[in-house]
């Protein structure tokens, strides 16, 4: 897992 | 955010006041699934949660809320105000395939193994899935009406344009997100079939009928 979560989309 | 996202919003912005006013200027959510639209709201609700505890922007949490409210508002039309009109003998798809599956996904699957987080876990394979009865209404039926063939046309646009936003997003800031992509890549080829009719009779002013 290289760039993980970051949940800024709808 | 790029015009891929923001067009994807706004297509599914389009899709959701499309309905709203489809039901609202004739009075009748014949040819509509209610479960469908029960799955939409669950999904913002579960995916939402972090609409006080994650802040990324005036635009995204403004959306959200209209997303919440929109769907609710739909919700409450067909089965509140609107009920008589309600087609629910062809709304037979049964929700616990949907929802049970997308729940034990959600918590195997995961970016990390905290409440909110499978929370919006689930709200993306459960969104994934939520227009499999509305579809199989239209199947069942054997046709749609165009206003209802629009509303499907814009939210599966919302769906692929998230995909190219993806792959620009993959390229332009090495940001990727494994699940929300194969579960909207899921998404949108459900909508595929749909599509061809789509375009292959809609837009030549043709009412969506599957061939018998």
């Amino acid at each position: 897992i290289l760039k993980s979560f970051s949940h800024d989309e709808l | 955010m790029n015009v891929f996202r923001l067009s994807g919003d706004v297509a599914h912005l389009i899709a959701i006041i499309i309905l709203l006013l489809k039901i609202w200027t004739s009075r009748s959510c014949a040819g509509i699934s209610g479960k469908s639209q029960i799955l939409f709201a669950v999904t913002f609700v579960a995916r939402y949660l972090d609409l006080f505890t994650n802040y990324v922007s005036i635009y995204n949490s403004v959306m959200k809320i209209v997303y919440l409210l929109a769907s609710f508002g739909t919700v409450y039309l067909m089965y509140m105000k609107f009920k008589a009109t309600y087609d629910h003998n062809h709304d037979t798809f049964r929700l616990e395939f949907l929802i049970l599956p997308a729940i034990a996904l959600s918590l195997i699957i995961n970016h990390d193994f905290a409440v909110i987080e499978v929370f919006w876990t689930f709200s993306i394979y459960l969104e994934s899935v939520a227009i499999l009865p509305q579809l199989f209404m239209v199947s069942k039926t054997g046709e749609a009406e165009s206003i209802t063939s629009h509303y499907l046309f814009a939210l599966g646009s919302y769906r692929a344009l998230y995909i190219v936003n993806w792959i620009y997003r993959y390229y332009m800031e090495g940001f990727y997100d494994m699940i929300a992509t194969l579960a909207g890549i899921v998404q949108t080829v459900l909508y595929c079939d749909f599509f061809y009719l789509y375009i292959t009779k809609v837009l030549k002013g043709k009412k969506l009928q599957l061939p018998a």
